[in-house]
């Protein structure tokens, strides 16, 4: 099965 | 000062019921230009963003910036007092400890006012950048909702995969396995039946069939669902209001 990515992956926090 | 007047109680309602179940506690920033919101689910995959521009309201009045925090399941309560077809106003001071909401029958002059206590909401805002998406296809959200829906009996994963002219769905399981294949159409009698593709470069993208499940229940609000797809950034899928939106924005799964 495949891994979960999460959004923190991708964005950043303001 | 907040008063922000819906001509129908049904159209918050919507907005509340399309995420009110992947998210629990809400900022709602209002300002001059209309109420815009950011939440995270507690798994940090599904990101909720809703804008609800002024034109969405019958009234629309905000002095001051001020934050709602909400607790969702509280708000649900109060709003099921109201009757759909009510107007509904939600008023707040410059410093609010809580937020009116007021429904009015115009027809029966009956009018019910219920105050909801607000939260203080610690919560992360995430930048999102406008970038450009491999793949946007804009299609009906009641056929989308119904391959979730289906498609999500066989699987807690669900692979979407565009090509040129094709847009292809499967999800295999224990049980067996499903697929579900659509071509771009335009339907020139009842356009809103229309299957938009526009790719500039095919995608092989896995989601969990738990979060898209979640994402469906915005298809309340708009009859079509735009969704967007890159291999390189979450997923983005929007409904769109009058003046507005509510966007998705899901993380996929991935091959180690």
């Amino acid at each position: 099965s495949k891994d979960q990515k999460k959004l923190a992956q991708y964005y950043v926090k303001t | 000062m907040l008063e922000a007047k819906f001509e129908e109680a049904s159209l918050f309602k919507k907005i509340i019921d399309g995420f009110k179940d992947c998210v629990q506690l809400v900022n709602f920033q209002c300002k001059e230009d209309g109420i815009i919101a950011q939440a995270v689910d507690d798994s940090r995959v599904l990101l909720v963003s809703l804008e609800i521009g002024i034109e969405a309201f019958q009234e629309y009045r905000c002095d001051h910036p001020v934050t709602l925090g909400i607790d969702l399941n509280s708000l649900s309560k109060v709003l099921r007092c109201g009757n759909n077809s009510d107007t509904l106003t939600l008023i707040a001071d410059d410093t609010p400890d809580s937020v009116l909401l007021l429904f009015e029958d115009t027809k029966k002059d009956r009018i019910a006012e219920y105050s909801l206590k607000l939260m203080d909401i610690d919560a992360d805002f995430l930048k999102i950048e406008e970038l450009a998406y491999d793949t946007t296809l804009l299609m009906p959200s009641s056929e989308f909702t119904k391959i979730v829906r289906d498609l999500s009996q066989f699987s807690d994963s669900l692979n979407i995969m565009i090509t040129k002219e094709t847009i292809k769905f499967v999800a295999d399981g224990d049980i067996g396995s499903g697929s579900v294949i659509l071509k771009p159409f335009v339907n020139m009698d009842k356009p809103e039946e229309s299957i938009k593709l526009e790719m500039d470069q095919p995608v092989d993208l896995t989601f969990g069939s738990k979060y898209l499940q979640d994402i469906v229940k915005g298809s309340a609000l708009s009859e079509k669902v735009g969704v967007r797809l890159s291999s390189e950034a979450p997923a983005l899928f929007q409904f769109d209001l009058k003046s507005g939106y509510l966007q998705f924005f899901l993380a996929p799964k991935f091959n180690d």
